[in-house]
């Protein structure tokens, strides 16, 4: 599951920074059959810090959110 | 509560999107 999280992560995380900016969430726009707003949701569903981007750890909260129905802790 | 709306919204709209990668890493359609 965490090789899956990574991966998905990596596809958003395109320059390899290590986190995803909101700029990279957009850019998903041509690959995913998603809206730039959708995407825009998306971020901010995931950003519940409020940080501006978003890290492996933030980003694996939402997967698990989505897979189980509640975050990690 | 427009906050709990928008909370349900953003769930269909993350499960959107992780199904969207999923898609694109089997190749599913």
């Amino acid at each position: 599951l965490l090789d899956k999280t990574k991966e998905f992560f990596q596809i958003c995380d395109v320059e390899g920074k290590g986190f995803i900016t909101q700029t990279d969430m957009r850019r998903l726009h041509s690959e995913l059959p998603l809206t730039v707003q959708e995407l825009e949701d998306v971020f901010d569903s995931l950003d519940i810090d409020r940080t501006g981007f978003l890290t492996l750890e933030a980003f694996s909260s939402g997967f698990s959110l989505f897979l189980h129905g509640r975050r990690i802790p | 509560d427009p906050n709990m709306k928008a909370g349900a919204a953003n769930e269909g709209v993350l499960a959107n999107f992780f199904n969207s990668l999923l898609s694109k890493k089997t190749g599913a359609p």
